[in-house]
């Protein structure tokens, strides 16, 4: 059965598209077969699996507004076995078009569904959302069956994740009672700066097992790998960030067996 | 006369509300009485200002919703001479809750108007923007003169510059003929870091003097500042990133008096 898993944080810049890519690939490499749907007007996540702008033609923003069918736009990225569906600048006005319509928060979760009878045999589905808790977030969170939180070791990053978290709970009691954080991942961290290991230590006691193990380090190769059109496991396995996001997609299908 | 400016760009993460809040603070240490309008609803900047929720009763979301008289949210920082009209996460449906209102895209400017003629006295306003160009950050783009567009030296933050500048136009073009790109300040800079050096010859290249001179280094005393409720410029006067943001001022100050 495939699983659906929102990436989400409406914190800015925190890391949801890296750990989208690198995480989709990492569960590639192991035998899954993975898409990611990019719900964010940037691209980013497109951009980096080498999807031109000019090949989106057809985009999340066609599915989301006009319900044209997920399996049309779906595009194979350069890693065997991860497929896309790519994002526009479109979707920069897509809460305002999906006003007008009553369903406006279940159109990803109905497209979703029509991809999933139609025999598409994904294991997973990453939704790389917005750094937004808009329309288009909340349409991930009823589409998915858990939420997988980026958290950068910041203050302005820790100050948004109790918001996040009333928002998905909203959601559970009201649009998808199904829905759950399946873990919070720290990202960008770096061990020599205190403000880094002081957040860590809060975050680990208030929120304890629902913190993964692993931990992304800040690693720049994972922020070059991008300009290649390349996850980082495939511009340089052996580096920090490639070796941690391995070890995060294997902690991520223990606790999605446990759910 | 009051200047306005939009502290914008659609990536997230990239130093906006740093950047507003530590050049605001430098402007005020010259002599300049500034006010910050908090646009985006994880009300970072009201935070990093001190601000706490309780005591934002009223915010932007009832200025831009219900037309709320922008001088009745106001607020005094720790910072004499500095002024916040803070941001609570009301905000996140302010694009939805907007569409019904014909005049959508201009209640920003409408209520800036109204503050302007009641002897408010500010030397400068300064918008924080949501990592978004969704509609509260084209009231901002109608609202202002100009915009200061802080922009982080990665692939993923490049690739939108291109998106923002042609929205601009469009705002020029339709809404405000008045508003130009003031400059683009290329933040969190680690010379150590090749990705960061080439992307900065890029930009200096394509886009000369568009680009500040100033350049705002990576600076752990920047990210620790907000969790004192503290600009960096009253935390750490003497560190590199304050430093940084007084010459960023400066330049600001000479850039505004040219336009
Ligand atoms: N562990 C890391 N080490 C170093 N750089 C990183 C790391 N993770 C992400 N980056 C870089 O930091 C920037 C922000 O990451 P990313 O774009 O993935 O965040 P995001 O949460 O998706 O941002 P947005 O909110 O704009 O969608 C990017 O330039 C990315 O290349
Ligand atoms: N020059 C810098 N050096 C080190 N850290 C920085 C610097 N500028 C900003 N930061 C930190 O990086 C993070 C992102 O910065 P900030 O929140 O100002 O960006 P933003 O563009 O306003 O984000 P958002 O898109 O979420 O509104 C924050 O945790 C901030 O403290
Ligand atoms: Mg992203
Ligand atoms: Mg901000």
């Amino acid at each position: 059965k495939t699983r659906v898993v929102s990436i989400a944080n409406q914190k800015g810049g925190v890391g949801k598209t890296t750990t989208a890519i690198n995480l989709a690939t990492a569960l590639v490499s192991i035998g899954n077969r993975v898409l990611i749907i990019d719900l964010d007007a940037q691209g980013n996540a497109s951009t980096g699996l080498g999807i031109p702008v000019e090949d989106r033609q057809l985009s999340t923003y066609d599915v989301i507004v006009d319900n044209s069918d997920l399996r049309s736009i779906i595009k194979n990225s350069l890693v065997d076995g991860l497929f896309i569906a790519p994002a526009t600048t479109d979707l920069s006005s897509a809460d305002v078009d999906l006003v007008s319509n009553d369903k406006r928060t279940m159109v990803l979760k109905h497209s979703i569904v029509k991809l999933l009878e139609s025999n598409s045999n994904y294991d997973y589905i990453l939704i790389d959302c917005p750094p937004a808790l808009s329309l288009l977030t909340i349409n991930a969170f009823v589409a998915c069956e858990t939420v997988l939180v980026p958290l950068q070791a910041e203050f302005f990053a820790l100050e948004g994740l109790s918001q996040l978290m009333t928002t998905i709970k909203e959601v559970r009691g009201t649009l998808n009672k199904n829905i759950w954080i399946q873990g919070i991942v720290l990202t960008m961290y770096d061990k020599r700066n205190n403000l880094s290991v002081q957040i860590e230590e809060d975050v680990r006691e208030h929120l304890g097992k629902l913190v993964y193990e692993t931990v992304i380090p800040r690693n720049v190769r994972l922020s070059e790998a991008p300009s290649f059109s390349l996850p980082a496991l495939l511009y340089d396995r052996k580096c920090a960030g490639s070796i941690a996001y391995k070890k995060l997609a294997a902690e991520f299908l223990e606790r999605e067996s446990k759910l």
